[in-house]
C-alpha cells in the first residue's frame, strides 16, 4: 500500500493519530495512549482500478487486458483499505470493572482499488 | 480531491478544510471506538481499584496462567476460532463489600450491561485470599437475585476446610453466565464461617487481597465487515 503525501492525488492511506488525553478520555481507557484512526483516500482511474496496492500480479494483468478491451463499460473503482487489524483496548466500564477487548479490524494497514 | 467515482461512498471528510476536517475525524474517533464497545456514551470516571489489589489481581492471574489449572476455572465453551471475527473481553471486577453479620459477609461483583448484553461468559473464576491462620470450614454461597420474589436464590453451595492463609479459586461461569441474561447482572457470593470464628477476608477494601472475579467472555453477534 502506499502512504499520502502532502499532495497525493491517487489512491493512498491517509494517517491519523487520535490521542486520547487530546479528546479526554485518558482517565477511562488505561491503554493504549491512542487509536491510529487511519484512512484511504484517493482516485482510482482505470489503470489503476483493482489493484490491491502495489500487489501487481499475473492475474492483475490479466484484469488490465480485461479492462482495456472493456474500458467503455468500466465501472467505478473506488479507494479502500486492502489490509486492517484490531485496536486492544484495556479500560475502566461504568461499574469501574477492568475489561481487555480486541476491537476486530479497526486500524486500516493499507489502500488499494477496488 | 477531485472529481470522484459516483460508485465510491467516501466518508466525506477529505474535501474539508483541514481545521473542520480535524475535529470531524475525531468526533467519527470517538462515535466508533464507543459503537464497537456497545457504549451509548463514555463511562463516568472510574473509581479505580488500590493499586495494591490490582497488582496483587494481575499476579495471582498469571500465576494461575501458569499452573495450567483450567480446573479451577473450567471452559464453560471452548473460544471461536481465531479470524471468526467473534470479539473477545476479559473482565476484572473486583468486589464491593456487602452486608455482613458475625458470621457472614455478602460481597458485590457487578457486570456492565453493555457487555452483558451481547455476550456470552466462556470461563468466570473467583478468586478469594484467606487471611485466616490455620484451618477453618468456610461456606460459599453464590446468591442471585429471584426475578419472581424480593429475595436472592441460592444457585450454587460449597463447603471449604481451608487450611492456613492463602489465595483460592472457584469456578463461578454457570453463576456469572446465567446472570448476563438478566436486567443488572450482578453477582452476590456469601462467605460463612461457624460462630465466633471471626471473618475469613482482609479487613479492609484497600487491602490487596480484596476478592476479584476475572471472567472471559465472546461477543454473540459475529463482527461485520462493511466494505464500500
Amino acid at each position: 500500500g502506499v502512504d499520502c503525501g502532502a499532495d497525493s492525488r491517487m489512491c493512498c492511506r491517509q494517517e491519523f493519530f487520535v490521542d486520547f488525553k487530546e479528546i479526554g478520555w485518558e482517565d477511562w481507557i488505561i491503554q493504549p495512549e491512542g487509536y491510529h484512526m487511519n484512512f484511504c483516500a484517493g482516485l482510482c482511474p482505470l489503470h489503476v482500478a483493482g489493484i490491491p496496492g502495489l500487489a501487481a500480479s499475473f492475474h492483475t494483468a490479466v484484469l488490465n487486458r480485461i479492462k482495456a478491451a472493456s474500458a467503455a463499460a468500466a465501472v467505478d473503482s473506488c479507494c479502500v483499505p486492502t489490509q486492517r487489524r484490531p485496536l486492544s483496548l484495556l479500560y475502566y466500564d461504568r461499574d469501574s470493572n477492568i475489561v481487555k477487548t480486541d476491537i476486530p479490524d479497526m486500524i486500516v494497514d493499507s489502500c488499494g482499488c477496488t | 480531491a477531485g472529481a470522484r467515482p459516483a460508485g465510491c461512498s467516501p466518508c466525506g471528510v477529505a474535501a474539508l478544510a483541514p481545521g473542520p476536517r480535524r475535529d470531524a475525524l475525531l468526533a467519527l474517533a470517538k462515535q466508533s471506538i464507543l459503537a464497537k464497545l456497545r457504549l451509548a456514551a463514555r463511562p463516568s470516571v472510574p473509581q479505580p481499584p488500590s493499586r495494591g489489589a490490582l497488582l496483587s489481581a494481575l499476579r495471582r492471574m498469571r500465576a494461575q496462567r501458569s499452573d495450567g489449572a483450567a480446573g479451577a476455572g473450567g471452559m464453560l465453551r471452548e473460544p471461536a476460532r481465531p479470524g471468526m471475527g467473534l470479539q473477545e473481553y476479559e473482565m476484572l471486577s473486583f468486589a464491593e463489600a456487602g452486608s455482613s453479620t458475625s458470621r457472614s459477609v455478602h460481597l458485590h461483583f457487578r457486570f456492565s450491561q453493555e457487555v452483558a448484553g451481547s455476550t456470552e461468559i466462556l470461563q468466570a473464576t473467583l478468586y478469594l485470599f484467606w487471611a485466616a491462620p490455620g484451618p477453618q470450614p468456610i461456606t460459599v454461597r453464590l446468591l442471585q437475585p429471584d426475578v419472581a420474589k424480593p429475595n436472592v436464590t441460592v444457585a450454587s453451595e460449597t463447603r471449604l476446610e481451608v487450611q492456613r492463609s492463602g489465595w483460592t479459586t472457584l469456578d463461578v461461569g454457570a453463576a456469572v453466565r446465567s446472570l448476563f441474561g438478566q436486567e443488572t447482572p450482578r453477582l452476590t457470593v456469601e462467605l460463612e464461617v461457624p460462630e465466633g470464628w471471626g471473618s475469613p477476608l482482609p479487613s479492609d477494601h484497600s487491602d490487596s487481597h480484596w476478592p476479584f472475579v476475572v471472567a472471559q467472555a465472546q461477543a454473540t453477534t459475529p463482527h461485520r465487515v462493511h466494505r464500500r
